[in-house]
């Protein structure tokens, strides 16, 4: 697999604040996981309103999945499992890689 | 093999550069490839030239336009699409008449990867790496070349934090890559007309300011440039994408590009986020590179008629 298959299991979960309270504790939320922010490009830019889009590993996306769903924060999940996608950006060259 | 070049793959550093090398030696008439300097890692920074020499009844000199791609490693689109434009321009010189007209009136430099060692690392350890790979005194590496401008270094949406995405370094131009493309640009200031910037994702051409919400000094002309652009973006396969400035339609930040280019005096300066809204992100799939790139096209072409034709 590309990349070791690190990436398996990791998530990409979009997250929109509707109020400053939201904003703050997602803030807090990605900064204590230690999320690769996809957009905004940083922290600093999250604000209610604000599409957020956060790559999380295994492990930290179960963690922010729990605390989402606790502080019924409404969510989406982009991508499930980022290893297959990127597997499926270039599959002509993962198959090459392969064999 | 070079002679089936897949502009429609997403390619190593060393195909882009293979490639490169290649357009030079069988496409002198109309591109000629050099360096601007090297990377961290001592790797050199190619950019392409494109156009015709001017004939001699013409003006000794000609307008200009720069375009990059690949400042974030991770948004791979944005090399595809440098590369893409390269094939077109060749391709269709003799058969588009708009393409002539751009290319026997103007230069265009191409530089289809600013940040080369982030690419190259994006490419063997981490896919989502953003920044370059310099080290300095501190355990992590990188710098947000897109924070490292000499414009509000380091003020607003930059972090003084090493280790962060959008650090934006120990000083301004602090990263060889961003301080050779200013030099360059700061040398052809009073040719260079346009400054392009390619990243990915959000669907969206942007303009200065990014560092505060006052409106430019020729809005009007740039935001009927940017909604004539998106216009023709739309009209290839109805993709949507907005247009502003970056500030009030992407989010605060300091030290860019494309406010740098415009303080240095280029009037139009953009910054296009191509495909897509977040479905792919950075992954966007092969199979997407065409359709971005044609639309991509339309854009760039339309903007540039823009310019010949005046505001």
């Amino acid at each position: 697999h590309l990349y070791n298959n690190r990436y398996d299991g990791d998530k990409v979960i979009r997250v929109v604040p509707k109020n400053d309270d939201e904003a703050d504790e997602l803030k807090h939320m990605y900064q204590q996981l230690q999320v690769d922010l996809w957009q905004p490009s940083s922290i600093s830019n999250i604000w209610k309103d604000i599409i957020t889009d956060v790559h999380a590993s295994n492990m930290s996306s179960e963690a922010l999945l729990t605390y989402l769903r606790q502080a019924n924060m409404e969510y989406k999940i982009l991508v499930s499992n980022l290893q297959q996608v990127i597997e499926k950006q270039s599959p002509s060259r993962a198959k090459r890689k392969r064999r | 093999s070079i002679l089936k070049y897949d502009y429609e793959d997403y390619h190593t550093l060393e195909e882009i550069e293979k490639w490169m090398h290649h357009m030079n030696r069988s496409h002198s008439n109309l591109v000629h490839m050099f360096s601007i300097g090297t990377s961290y890692e001592g790797r050199p920074l190619y950019v392409l030239k494109l156009g015709t020499k001017p004939s001699s009844f013409r003006k000794s000199y000609k307008r200009e336009i720069w375009m990059d791609c690949g400042i974030h490693a991770r948004e791979w689109i944005g090399p595809a699409f440098c590369q893409w434009f390269v094939k077109e321009a060749i391709n269709t010189y003799k058969s588009d008449p708009v393409m002539k007209k751009i290319l026997d009136f103007l230069y265009i430099y191409v530089m289809p990867v600013l940040n080369p060692d982030g690419y190259r690392y994006s490419w063997t350890h981490d896919r989502f790496w953003r920044k370059t790979r310099s080290k300095m005194r501190y355990n992590c590496y990188g710098v947000d070349a897109n924070r490292n401008w000499k414009v509000k270094f380091c003020e607003e949406g930059a972090s003084l934090n090493p280790c962060d995405n959008t650090y934006c370094g120990p000083y301004a131009e602090s990263e060889p890559e961003v301080k050779a493309v200013a030099q360059f640009i700061h040398k052809r200031r009073k040719f260079i007309k346009i400054y392009i910037t390619f990243h990915a994702y959000a669907q969206m051409i942007l303009y200065p300011y990014s560092y505060q919400y006052d409106d430019i000094p020729n809005f009007k002309c740039v935001e009927s440039a940017a909604q004539k652009a998106v216009q023709a973006i739309n009209s290839a396969f109805g993709v949507r994408y907005r247009h502003g400035p970056v500030a009030s339609t992407l989010y605060l930040s300091s030290g860019s590009s494309v406010d740098w280019a415009y303080n240095n005096g280029i009037p139009y300066s953009f910054a296009f986020e191509l495909r897509d809204t977040g479905y792919y992100g950075f992954l966007l799939p092969d199979g997407l590179i065409r359709p971005t790139c044609i639309e991509t096209m339309l854009a760039v072409k339309n903007i540039t008629m823009h310019l010949l034709k005046k505001c």
